[in-house]
């Protein structure tokens, strides 16, 4: 910078390429994370199967900037139980803790095996730590399915208010619809919950209006 | 807005692609593969003062030969930012989480003198 320039951009002398270049990549690791409101790189410990990310890709359209300002966020599904009963599973979501932002879609993905039994009714409730470490279950929503493959659920994104520990636990419990019953073989899955079919979940948030919080609570 | 070449030394745009393999950052910034960084550069002579680059109308071609002519330089200009847009990154966060964001303002488009 020529020494007394008024302003930065004026007659600076002219550098060296290669200072000038890692001048500029300098530059753009401070604007990315800047632009994304993170202090340094993420480290990604356990990176989604490749599979898993093509899918969760295409549904988030890259390259389209979305007309609102804010994120979209897909979030594969850790298994915490798949208990004995065929129909009814655990999943746990870590989600990065929420900052001022605003959750207003919501949607499970999930993948149903070729083994359905006719129509199933799928009931998705939230289970969260209350204060003194007391557990509820919050019913969200209930569908009702009949074709293997993906299925998108729509949940009401007010149930799924950010926990601060970032992390989402939701159950799926199904049963058949009436009369079928039987149709269900012991220990038969319908619903996929490994690898690349594994479930999962697209949020979208945008950033909270300026004193939106004060309206509220007046 | 002109982009700068190695001679000009009026205000000008300063076009650098930066590639995200470039930064070491592929692992997680999942597209684009990367982006402009441009950035505004040069001189601004009391008579560009006000000029929106390249894009000037007569009007204020006009102007500007008015303040060539004014021996009292109104004061200092500088080569800024005239025209942005918005990137949107698709990006893993440490939980591995996919993340598209559209961050505001990314990348310069056009230069101008204030």
């Amino acid at each position: 910078q020529e020494a007394g320039s008024v302003c930065p951009s004026c007659g600076s002398p002219t550098l060296a390429p290669q200072t000038e270049r890692a001048l500029v990549l300098e530059l753009a690791k401070q604007q990315i994370l800047e632009g994304l409101h993170l202090t340094s790189r993420p480290v990604i410990t356990h990176p989604p199967p490749q599979a898993a990310l093509t899918r969760a890709l295409r549904r988030l359209q890259p390259g389209s900037v979305s007309p609102v300002k804010g994120e979209e966020v897909i979030s594969f599904a850790t298994i915490t139980d798949s208990s004995a009963s065929t129909c009814s599973s655990m999943f746990t979501f870590h989600l990065s803790t929420p900052r001022a932002h605003r959750l207003y879609h919501a949607r499970l993905w999930l993948h149903m095996l070729p083994t359905l039994p006719g129509t199933l009714y799928l009931r998705i409730s939230r289970w969260s730590t209350r204060k003194r470490r007391r557990v509820s279950r919050t019913f969200l929503a209930e569908h009702q399915m009949n074709t293997p493959g993906w299925h998108a659920l729509t949940l009401p994104p007010s149930g799924l208010k950010g926990e601060e520990s970032g992390v989402l636990k939701l159950q799926v419990d199904c049963r058949p619809l009436e009369g079928n019953s039987t149709a269900v073989q012991p220990q038969q899955r319908f619903l996929d919950t490994e690898g690349d079919q594994r479930p999962f979940l697209e949020l979208k948030i945008r950033a909270n209006e300026p004193g939106a919080g004060r309206a509220r609570r007046r | 807005t002109p982009t700068c070449e190695p001679e000009t030394p009026l205000c000008c745009r300063r076009d650098h692609y930066v590639d995200f393999q470039e930064l070491g950052w592929r692992d997680w910034i999942l597209q684009p593969e990367g982006y402009q960084l441009n950035y505004c550069n040069g001189q601004c002579p009391p008579h560009l003062a006000g000029s929106p680059g390249i894009a000037a109308s007569f009007h204020s071609a006009v102007f500007s030969l008015l303040k060539a002519n004014n021996p009292w330089p109104l004061g200092i200009s500088c080569c800024v930012p005239t025209a942005k847009r918005s990137l949107s990154l698709l990006h893993l966060d440490r939980n591995g989480n996919v993340v598209k964001t559209d961050v505001p303002d990314m990348v310069v488009e056009a230069c101008g003198c204030s």
